[in-house]
C-alpha cells in the first residue's frame, strides 16, 4: 500500500489525460486508469514503467486478431473487398494502396471504381490502376455503383483473377439514401455469387474524434462489417477511438495508413499502436 | 443529454439558496465529459469549466428556471460568445483581385469548397477565377477542372510538364489580367501541418501570390489534434479565416469550439452537403447547441 501511494496522483491525472488526448474518450479514458489502479492493487511492486507496460498490453488486448479471408485458402474464384466510409477519409487512396500491396504477394489484382458520383473518382482511381498496372472497371459518372461492382467482381471471377478491390463512394452515416445505396452494393455482390468470401473494410480517418462512433455503429448496421482501416497515422493525432470501437465492436484493424504513396500501407500491430498512444 | 444528467445531480439536493459547491462540481464533471464527447479540445475544456467554476458558485437560482436550465443557458450562452457573434464574409482586397488560399489536412474538403466558394460569388456577380493548384493528388486538376464546369467558372490548369505549384504563378497572373478577374481562388495539396517541406512549398506559394486571405478548412468532425493542426498552420503560413466542412453529418463539431478560442480567427462559412450550393453561413447559436448535445 505503501508503494501503491509511492505513484502520486498526477500519474493518474496524467496518464488520463494522454489517453483523452490521443481520442480515446473521457469515459474510456477514465475506465482504463481506474482498471490499472485496481491491477496495481495486486502488484504492490510494480513501478510506473511496469503499469505503462500493463496498460499498453491491455490496450493492445483489446483488437481481436480474427484471420483476414486472404490469409485463408480460396478455393474457387475470387476475394473481394469492398472500401467504405465517410467522405475524404481514404478509401480511394487506400484502395490503390491494397493493390500494391497484395500484388507485391504475387496476387492477381482487379479494381472496380464504384464511386461513381464525385467529380474525377473514376479518374483517380483509374490513374491508381495505371500507375501499378492493374485493370480498373469502371462505368461512365452517374452509372449505377452495385452495377460496377457486380461487374467488376464478374470480371475478377472470368479472368481467373485472386482479388477484387472495390471502392466505393464517400458518404456520411445519416444519408439515408446513400447508406441504401451501400446496402444493394453489397447484396448484389452477394448475389453474383453467395460462395465468394467478401471482406468489407470500413475506412477510419486517424484525425477523426468521438464521430467514429456513430460511422461504425451506422455502417454496421446496413453492411455485415469485417474490418477496419485507420488512415492518415503519420499525422499528429493518435486514432485512440480505435481502442473504444474495439472495445465495443469487437471488429479488427486490418492496416493502417501512414502516408499519401502506395507503399505507405502497414498491417496493423497493437502492441506498437498502444505504445504509440502512450509514448 | 447533458440537461437530463445535471437534472439528476440536483434532483438530489434540498437546499435553498444559491448553487453549493459540492452540485457545481458534479455539474462540471458532467460538462466535462459532455465536451470531451463532443471532441472539444482537453485545454479548451480546462479553460472553459474553470471560468464557469467562478461564475457558478453562490450563483442565485432564476424564477422560473431549474438549477440545471440555469447552468445549461449559461454554457449555451458562454459557447455561443466565444464562437464569435458577427457574420464573417471573405474581405475583398481594396483593389482587384482579391485571390483566397485554400489550405488545410488532407480530405477535409478543400477542392469542394474552392468550387462552393466561386459559386458564392458569381452568384454575386463577381468575375471569378479558380486556380488547380493541388499538381500532388491523383486527378486533383480534373476534379476542380470538373466542378469549374459545372458552376461555369473558368479554372487555370497546370501547362504541359508543371509539376510544382510555383511554376504556374506566372500563367496565373497572366490570365487574371487578360480575364480581369476579380475573385481568384487557389486551390491546394492537402498537407500535415508538421510536414515541414510542404509547408514550407505552401509559405513559398503565399508569397509568389500574395493573397488577401489564407483560408484554413476543416473538417468537422476533427478530433482532439483539431487545436494543434490549426494552430500549425496559423504559426506557419498564417490564417486569415477558416471553414468548417461536412455539419451536414451528425458529428458534434467541438473542433469548432477549440479552433475558434484557441486560434481566435473568424469563421468565414460552413460546408453542409457535397453538392456545390452547399456553402452557408455559420450561426454560432445552431452551433452551441449542437456542441452541448
Ligand atoms: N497523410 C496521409 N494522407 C492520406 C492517407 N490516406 C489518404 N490520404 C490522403 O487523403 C486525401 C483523401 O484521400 P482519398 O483516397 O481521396 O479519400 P476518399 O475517402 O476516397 O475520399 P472521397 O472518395 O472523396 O470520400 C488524399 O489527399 C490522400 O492522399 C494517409 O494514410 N496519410
Ligand atoms: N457531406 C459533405 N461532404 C463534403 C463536404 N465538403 C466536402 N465534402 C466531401 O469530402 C470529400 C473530400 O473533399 P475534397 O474537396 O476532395 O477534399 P480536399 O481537401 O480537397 O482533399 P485533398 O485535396 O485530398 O486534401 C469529397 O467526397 C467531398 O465531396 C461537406 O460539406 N459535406
Ligand atoms: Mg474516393
Ligand atoms: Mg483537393
Amino acid at each position: 500500500d505503501a508503494l501503491f501511494r509511492k505513484k502520486d496522483p498526477a500519474f493518474y491525472h496524467d496518464l488520463e489525460e494522454v489517453l483523452i488526448s490521443a481520442d480515446i474518450g473521457p469515459v474510456v479514458a477514465q475506465q482504463l486508469v481506474l482498471d490499472l489502479q485496481e491491477w496495481e492493487k495486486n502488484h504492490p511492486e510494480a513501478t510506473a514503467e511496469d503499469s505503462l507496460s500493463h496498460l499498453e498490453a491491455r490496450m493492445a488486448q483489446e483488437f481481436p486478431s480474427s484471420q483476414p479471408i486472404w490469409e485463408k485458402e480460396s478455393p474457387h474464384g475470387p476475394q473481394v473487398l469492398l472500401l467504405v466510409g465517410v467522405n475524404g477519409v481514404g478509401k480511394t487512396t487506400t484502395t490503390g494502396k491494397l493493390a500494391a500491396y497484395f500484388k507485391s504477394q504475387g496476387r492477381t489484382v482487379i479494381l472496380g471504381a464504384a464511386d461513381t458520383f464525385r467529380a474525377a473518382a473514376i479518374d483517380q482511381l483509374r490513374r491508381w490502376g495505371e500507375q501499378l498496372e492493374i485493370p480498373v472497371v469502371h462505368q461512365k459518372p452517374g452509372a449505377d455503383p452495385a452495377s460496377v461492382a457486380f461487374d467488376t467482381v464478374r470480371a475478377a471471377r472470368a479472368r481467373k483473377l485472386d482479388m477484387a478491390l472495390i471502392d466505393t463512394a464517400g458518404r456520411l452515416q445519416n444519408k439515408h439514401n446513400l447508406m441504401a445505396e451501400l446496402q444493394k452494393i453489397g447484396s448484389v455482390i452477394r448475389k453474383e455469387d453467395p460462395e465468394t468470401p467478401v471482406e468489407i473494410l470500413l475506412v477510419l480517418d486517424a484525425t477523426i474524434g468521438q464521430n467514429a462512433h456513430s460511422q461504425l455503429e451506422e455502417f454496421r448496421k446496413i453492411t455485415p462489417l469485417s474490418g477496419l482501416v485507420l488512415t492518415k497515422l503519420d499525422g499528429t493525432s493518435k486514432g485512440g477511438v480505435a481502442v473504444a470501437l474495439a472495445q465495443k465492436y469487437r471488429l479488427p484493424v486490418r492496416f493502417i495508413g501512414v502516408g499519401e504513396k502506395a507503399t505507405d500501407l502497414l498491417p496493423f500491430d497493437p502492441g506498437l499502436f498502444a505504445r504509440s498512444i502512450l509514448r | 443529454s447533458l440537461t437530463g444528467r445535471l437534472e439528476g445531480i440536483f434532483h438530489k439536493l434540498t437546499g435553498k439558496g444559491g448553487l453549493s459547491e459540492s452540485a457545481v462540481e458534479d455539474t462540471l464533471r458532467e460538462l466535462r465529459v459532455a465536451l470531451l464527447e463532443a471532441d472539444v479540445s482537453l485545454a479548451v475544456v480546462k479553460e472553459f469549466t474553470e471560468a464557469l467554476r467562478a461564475r457558478l458558485v453562490g450563483q442565485a437560482v432564476k424564477a422560473g428556471l431549474t438549477p440545471a436550465q440555469q447552468i445549461i443557458t449559461e454554457v449555451y450562452k458562454e459557447i455561443v460568445h466565444i464562437l464569435g457573434d458577427h457574420r464573417a464574409n471573405i474581405a475583398l482586397a481594396s483593389k482587384p483581385p482579391t485571390i483566397v488560399f485554400m489550405m488545410g489536412l488532407q480530405g477535409s474538403g478543400k477542392t469542394t469548397t474552392s468550387a462552393k466558394i466561386a459559386l458564392h460569388f458569381k452568384t454575386q456577380g463577381r468575375r471569378v477565377l479558380l486556380v488547380a493548384s493541388d499538381l500532388a493528388r491523383l486527378a486533383a486538376v480534373d476534379q476542380l477542372r470538373i466542378l469549374g464546369e459545372q458552376i461555369g467558372v473558368p479554372v487555370v490548369l497546370p501547362s504541359e510538364g508543371v509539376t510544382r505549384p510555383q511554376d504556374m504563378v506566372a500563367s496565373v497572373r497572366k490570365r487574371i489580367l487578360e480575364g480581369m478577374y476579380e475573385i481568384v481562388i487557389v486551390d491546394t495539396a492537402g498537407r500535415l501541418s508538421i510536414d515541414e517541406e510542404l509547408m514550407i512549398e505552401l509559405k513559398n506559394l503565399k508569397s509568389l501570390y500574395n493573397p488577401k486571405e489564407c483560408l484554413l478548412v476543416v473538417d468537422a468532425m476533427q478530433g482532439q489534434e483539431a487545436v494543434n493542426v490549426s494552430r500549425g498552420f496559423d504559426q506557419s503560413i498564417g490564417v486569415d479565416g477558416v471553414i468548417f466542412t461536412k455539419l451536414d453529418g451528425d458529428t458534434r463539431g467541438g473542433a469548432v469550439l477549440s479552433i475558434r478560442s484557441v486560434i481566435k480567427k473568424p469563421i468565414k462559412f460552413v460546408g453542409s452537403g457535397e453538392k456545390l450550393d452547399r456553402l452557408e453561413p455559420f450561426i454560432p447559436e445552431r452551433m452551441a447547441s449542437r456542441i452541448i448535445g
